[in-house]
């Protein structure tokens, strides 16, 4: 962004607003990106809800996070995640073209178990891996 | 800041949400269309008791250390089949353990697959439990011999999924008080070929050792046979399984104790087979 405005003063010389030249201040930022902040909904898929309670015995439901907006989440033991996002943020802002902000995608996912009846009414339990989200963070 | 966010609003889902969230379901369970059991003259399904506990200990297992569902198979002495880890169920299951513990699964002959520990229940990526399509109970052959005919349609398996393991399982109650104490030998049989007017050729698959006083479910594993009737449906002509006392005479099953498709459901004779993903079922882009 900096850059940007550097640009954008050289190209007309005659705005010698204050504002333009000022650095984007983290209150800017934080202000400009709070719409984004990071959220993470649970969505619970009810299959009675469904109508389904015929056929799929277990389980009644199952509850899924989804995120949006940016968040930032321990990475490791030296890399927290506060130290992630302002290192991220900085290079992003430097290269927004290149590096992005970071955001926020499922970083931990759990298996869901299904227990119905087919057709024939034989009884199926079947075991879906990485079906559930769990978790949150940067990816 | 991972929190949930308050904000959000439950709310019940519309009907196109509902028919969306449907149909992105059925095609992660990779089904064509929502299935319509117990459709009328359908009968109910005979391991629903069973196949719930197994989801117990599946969900249970995913929530806490790996579940140790271990059949410990028979080679021949006393070794025994225990499921050790596995939530004593209200039906059958404390009866079966405590066979295991009063009979040993001796066998005179070398069975067809040695049963060995393994995993099966976390390994598996889906397990079925199969309706008995047997309709008239034959119960004396030709040659004068008690036994009781058992069928399973495996061509309903999803696509793509192998048997790692099947299990044909029967209940068997105190035998008829005329057989006292008695050793009962209980076989169960792979039907090779039937004729009009006289026994079918049969495969000796696996039979146990009981007394006349054991109650619990009995376990015989079939899984050479199952992989066989996978691939081969048309050999499929089901299973005969028989009693005999200790001197070979051929008993009727009933007054042996055994189960059959009109006692009560819970205790119903089924097959079970576990599966593991051949292939990896990528759903179609939405």
């Amino acid at each position: 962004a900096a850059n940007n405005k550097r640009k954008n003063q050289n190209r007309n010389k005659s705005s010698s607003h204050q504002e333009s030249s000022r650095m984007p201040s983290v209150g800017d930022y934080n202000a400009s990106e709070q719409k984004q902040a990071c959220k993470k909904h649970e969505l619970y898929v009810s299959f009675r809800d469904l109508g389904w309670q015929d056929w799929i015995i277990a389980p009644e439901g199952y509850a899924a996070f989804y995120c949006d907006g940016e968040c930032s989440f321990p990475l490791n033991a030296h890399m927290n995640a506060t130290n992630h996002a302002i290192v991220q943020t900085l290079v992003h802002l430097m290269f927004p073209d290149h590096v992005p902000k970071p955001c926020c995608a499922p970083t931990k996912l759990n298996a869901i178990s299904v227990l119905y009846f087919d057709d024939s009414s034989n009884v199926i339990l079947k075991k879906y891996r990485n079906m559930v989200v769990r978790s949150c963070g940067c990816h | 800041d991972n929190h949930v966010h308050s904000s959000f609003i439950y709310r019940r889902l519309r009907n196109h949400e509902r028919r969306e969230i449907q149909r992105e379901i059925l095609s992660i369970l990779g089904l064509p269309h929502r299935p319509r059991p117990f459709a009328p003259g359908k009968q109910a399904s005979s391991a629903p008791l069973f196949m719930l506990d197994l989801y117990n200990a599946m969900t249970n297992e995913e929530d806490s250390e790996e579940l140790e569902y271990s059949l410990k198979g028979s080679i021949a002495g006393d070794s025994r089949g225990i499921r050790k880890g596995y939530p004593a169920s209200p039906n059958g299951y404390s009866q079966r353990i405590q066979l295991s513990r009063m009979t040993p699964l001796t066998t005179q002959n070398p069975p067809l697959a040695s049963l060995h520990d393994t995993n099966f229940l976390s390994d598996a990526d889906m397990v079925m439990s199969f309706v008995n399509l047997v309709e008239r109970d034959k119960d004396f052959s030709h040659q004068r011999r008690h036994y009781k005919e058992f069928r399973f349609d495996l061509t309903q398996i999803p696509r793509g999924e192998a048997v790692t393991a099947a299990e044909f399982r029967i209940y068997k109650d105190r035998s008829n008080s005329r057989f006292g104490n008695e050793t009962i030998q209980i076989s169960i049989y792979q039907i090779i070929k039937d004729y009009p007017n006289r026994d079918a050729d049969l495969f000796l698959l696996d039979s146990r050792k009981a007394q006349a006083s054991d109650v619990g479910w009995f376990v015989f594993d079939i899984t050479a046979t199952s992989n066989h009737w996978v691939i081969n449906p048309h050999n499929n002509l089901g299973l005969q399984l028989c009693a005999e006392t200790g001197d070979g005479r051929s008993i009727n099953v009933k007054s042996a104790g055994l189960i059959g498709r009109h006692g009560p459901q819970s205790k119903q004779p089924f097959m079970v087979a576990f599966f593991k993903a051949s292939e990896v079922l990528f759903r179609s882009v939405r």
